[in-house]
Formats: structure tokens, C-alpha cells, sequence
């Protein structure tokens, strides 16, 4: 465990927690892609089979639970919560997510460490993870006026892949034969995504204005 | 248990 990891899984772990700080305060999903929160729950549930199988660490264990509970509970929110549920509107939320899970586990089964079940699927929960953020990113620029405590989710949600960039250059240079490809090529491509989110992030935070993604 | 360190990132 590095200290760049430690930070990418914090800061994973507080853009859920804003998430659900949001849900629960507002009692509003308004602003929230469904698709994203369901391609996130699927991402969990298919890279952490090992669960039960091969204990690596109390931390990675608690973690685990933590990220499969929590994103299960926001689609759970979202979708039969009486009061949240009404307030998804699922007419901007339109993305084709389903096209994102085919193409992701056809990839999957021809670019893998090991052709076993598992291994399957794990790689097909990292490239499902580097693009779950499309339906969101498309729904924060359907809507103009988002509210800060989405714009943090999305902004913490991006930041805690760029922390793991860190931490594999990082095992790069200090563990001998360190090869994570999968996952750092991956990872590179999902930070890539946020790119232009962030620059206009910053570029709201440097005005002290509301972000505004050009439509 | 088998402790493995194939993935042992989250």
C-alpha cells in the first residue's frame, strides 16, 4: 500500500459518501445519472468475486463491502426509494448504457490477464469502470444548473482514478516486475474522460462561478 | 484462504 493508492481510495470513498450525502440530505437524485450508479454497481459486483475467495487485507476487504453496498444502495435510492425515485429524470438520463457493458465484456474476452471466469471479469469491471462515467458526463451538460454537492461527487469520482495513475507509476519504479497494463491503460483512458470536466472545474473555481459545461 | 497478490488493489 502506497500513499498514492491510500488517496485514490479515500478520495473514491468520499465521492460516494458525497453521493449519498446528497441523496439523503436533499432527498433528491435530480442532477444524477441512474445509468452511471447502475454501471458502478455492476463494476463492483464483477471485479470483487474474490471477496469470499482470497482475503488480501482487512482494509480490502472492509473497502469491498463498503463500495458494493454503497453503490447498490444508491441504485436501490434511485430507483424504489418512494420520495428519491420521483425526482429522476429519466428523460435527460439517456445514455445507451447497455452498449458500454457489451462492448466492454466483448473486450474483456479477447484482452484479459488470464482467460478464466474470473479473470474475465475482472478486466471487463476495469474497462466498464474507465467509461461508467459517460451517462453522467452527458447529463451534467443536458443540464445546465447542476448543484455543487454532484459537481464534487463527479469532481472526487475523477480524482481518485488520477491518484491510482500515481500509484502505478509508482509500483512501477519500485516493485521489479510490476506490470499492470489492464488496469494503468485503462485508468489513463477513464482520467482522460474527465479531462474537459476538469478544466472547466477549474476554471469555475478560479472565477468563483458555477461550473458551466458548454452544452 | 489463499492470500493473493494478483489484484490486490481495489
Amino acid at each position: 500500500m502506497n500513499i498514492f493508492r491510500f488517496a485514490g481510495d479515500m478520495t473514491h470513498l468520499i465521492s460516494i459518501l458525497v453521493l449519498l450525502l446528497k441523496i439523503y440530505a436533499t432527498k433528491s437524485c435530480s442532477g444524477i445519472s441512474l445509468k452511471t450508479q447502475e454501471l458502478y454497481a455492476i463494476v463492483f459486483v464483477a471485479r470483487y468475486l474474490d471477496l469470499f475467495t482470497d482475503f488480501i487485507s482487512v482494509y480490502n476487504t472492509v473497502m469491498k463491502l463498503v463500495f458494493i453496498g454503497c453503490s447498490l444502495a444508491i441504485v436501490w435510492c434511485m430507483r424504489l426509494h418512494r420520495v428519491v425515485r420521483r425526482t429522476y429524470n429519466k428523460d435527460v438520463d439517456t445514455f445507451r448504457h447497455y452498449f458500454l457493458v457489451l462492448g466492454c465484456f466483448l473486450l474483456a474476452l479477447f484482452v484479459h490477464e488470464k482467460f478464466t471466469f474470473q479473470e474475465v471479469l475482472w478486466a471487463f469491471s476495469i474497462y466498464l469502470e474507465a467509461v461508467a462515467i459517460l451517462p453522467q458526463l452527458v447529463l451534467l451538460q443536458r443540464s445546465g444548473n447542476v448543484d455543487n454537492l454532484t459537481v464534487q461527487y463527479v469532481f472526487f469520482l475523477g480524482a481518485y482514478r488520477a491518484f491510482y495513475i500515481l500509484n502505478w507509476i509508482y509500483r512501477y519504479l519500485t516493485e521489479p516486475h510490476f506490470g499492470r497494463w489492464i488496469a494503468s491503460v485503462a485508468g489513463l483512458v477513464q482520467t482522460a474522460l474527465y479531462a474537459d470536466f476538469f478544466y472547466y472545474y477549474f476554471i469555475s473555481w478560479k472565477n468563483n462561478a458555477k461550473l458551466q459545461l458548454p452544452a | 484462504l489463499k492470500l493473493v497478490d494478483s489484484h490486490d488493489e481495489l
